[in-house]
């Protein structure tokens, strides 16, 4: 599968985002604090993720534009399967209700049925790897274990 | 299930080694279970670069390691096709030839993975090898942001 | 002891709100004691830049983070004025604007610090404000050192 | 006090260099692999660190050029005082013995006495604050309680 687009709103600097990408190579530009890397964090957001670390943030309500409260933040994305059809994954963060809520397709689901389309899309499931800025060196620093490890959840 | 393993390592060590002498001419790269007999061990990765001693990739350079982990990571990926990458500025400590040499890697993975890079301004290989250039600018206390397909920007230069 | 520490530390606060003030006008930095009655308890850095929130250190982008903290060494090191910077390629996630802004900054330090930093080529405003330029290559197995002082230099060019 | 030079023998790929620094800005520079993070490691290890992860290795035998058995690594930082004096402080590593070496001023010492030399250079002591590659986003990420400590021991 491939991420198709991704619409941002209300995530940090982005109040109304519209990204199209192609199964290829897209490069995101610019210099330093304009919002690259929170484009980046909006897309793993919206595929779930949970650990507040991963968005330099100490609560929920600093994701939200501007650390509001009366507007909610929300993530689509579009991604298309090996048989070409597409599939819409929302996430949304309302600080007045003061919880998430997800859709697929436009329907309201649980967030375990959340996790589970995307785990199991098209047949094979949507997966991703992400390297956050300044992580690679880290990342080279791997033990022969945890090379292993990473090889043997590849495969 | 050994099969399986040895199948997708050995795939992997092939991919691998084919962008190593791409990138590293004369160079030599030894991937390996640390005990070859036991599936379930470590896996090695050592390198030997043209006139340097062979050593294990956490004594590499800044650079080095950065483009060893990269290829060794598109390597894993490239078998079964369907992981997309998102990779956040990794082109900190390259320079301009190893910058290069990674946007050429990154573009020939391709065929195999979607790939969502950010760069700085400046890096212009990872800029020229995009099939779609997202700009983000930041004014008026929003972050604004464009997508360029370099389809588009062809056809505009060639009006 | 109380004294000892509040005025170290309204040096400290002076000498990074005047860097501050030069590499980003118009924007406000704060950086005080969680409870001012309490000279042990914590430290918190917070930054408002131009047009964005009022954020703690940990929030802001990795260029911003990277000029912030910096700074801020360069201030509480300023003040004892002995200590040396070993700094091993600290402009790695700056554009070029922030590369210019933190070699000013820099520069700005020697009157109270030594500083010996790594760069890579491309970073010219990190090379420019050298008195003395350490050329680093590799040739025949071995690493060719050559040190080049600005003085010569220019001295070269007039002649 | 200030670092004025520094010869390097056998550290790595520094077979046999040379550094002069003046007591200003100083600038490494050069591509990838060539030795620079090796320079400053030598300061390092001259200035008495002992954690083998700070050289990326896992012995002193990897520290020594080509790994080789049969030749001594030896760094020499020559320091200069407040005062104008110059300091020779030398440590040297032999695999062949299998220990380390301290030369105070080219007078045999032991470890201990060269650190208590290092730290009562002159009256000040010779401070440093060293920033290793790809750890600058991490200082960047110190807690309040981090910087609130660094801040004591600087005053
Ligand atoms: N809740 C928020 N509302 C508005 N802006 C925010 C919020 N949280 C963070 N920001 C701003 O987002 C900016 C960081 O954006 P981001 O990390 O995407 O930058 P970047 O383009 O990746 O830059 P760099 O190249 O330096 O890494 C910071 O300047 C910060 O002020
Ligand atoms: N014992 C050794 N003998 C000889 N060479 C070694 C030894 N240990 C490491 N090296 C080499 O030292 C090189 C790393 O040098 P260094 O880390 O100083 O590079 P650098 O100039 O900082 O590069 P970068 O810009 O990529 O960080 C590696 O290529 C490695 O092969
Ligand atoms: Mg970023
Ligand atoms: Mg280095």
């Amino acid at each position: 599968p491939y991420l198709k687009k991704v619409e941002i709103k209300n995530y940090k600097t982005h109040r109304n985002t519209r990204i199209v990408f192609t199964d290829g190579i897209n490069s995101i530009v610019g210099p330093n604090g304009v919002g690259k890397s929170n484009i980046i964090e909006a897309i793993i957001f919206a595929l779930g993720e949970r650990s507040l670390k991963t968005f330099r943030a100490s609560s929920y309500n600093d994701l939200v534009y501007n650390n509001r409260k009366d507007i909610d933040l929300s993530v689509t994305l579009y991604i298309v399967d090996k048989d070409g059809n597409e599939h819409k994954f929302k996430r949304v963060y309302s600080p007045k209700k003061g919880g998430h809520k997800y859709r697929y397709n436009g329907k309201r689901v649980s967030r375990g049925s959340y996790i589970i389309n995307l785990m199991k899309l098209g047949g094979e499931g949507f997966k991703y790897v992400y390297i956050q800025q300044g992580d690679i060196l880290n990342k080279a620093n791997a033990t022969p274990r945890d090379i292993k490890n990473l090889v043997d959840d590849a495969l | 299930r050994e099969r399986v393993f040895m199948e997708g390592f050995n795939k992997l060590k092939n991919r691998f080694n084919e962008l190593f002498k791409e990138v590293f001419p004369g160079s030599k790269a030894y991937i390996e279970l640390e005990d070859p007999e036991n599936i379930d061990s470590d896996i090695l990765v050592y390198i030997e670069f043209k006139d340097k001693p062979k050593l294990p990739l956490s004594a590499l350079s800044g650079g080095e390691k950065t483009a060893i982990i990269l290829m060794l990571l598109l390597s894993i990926y490239s078998i079964g096709e369907d992981t997309v990458f998102l990779l956040d500025e990794v082109d900190a400590h390259l320079d301009i030839r190893n910058i290069e040499n990674m946007s050429k890697v990154i573009r020939a993975q391709k065929k195999y993975n979607q790939i969502i890079l950010v760069t700085l301004p400046g890096h212009d290989s990872m800029i020229s090898i995009a099939d779609h250039i997202i700009a983000v600018a930041y004014r008026n206390g929003v972050s604004k942001v464009f997508t360029l397909s370099k389809e588009y920007m062809e056809r505009m230069i060639r009006e």
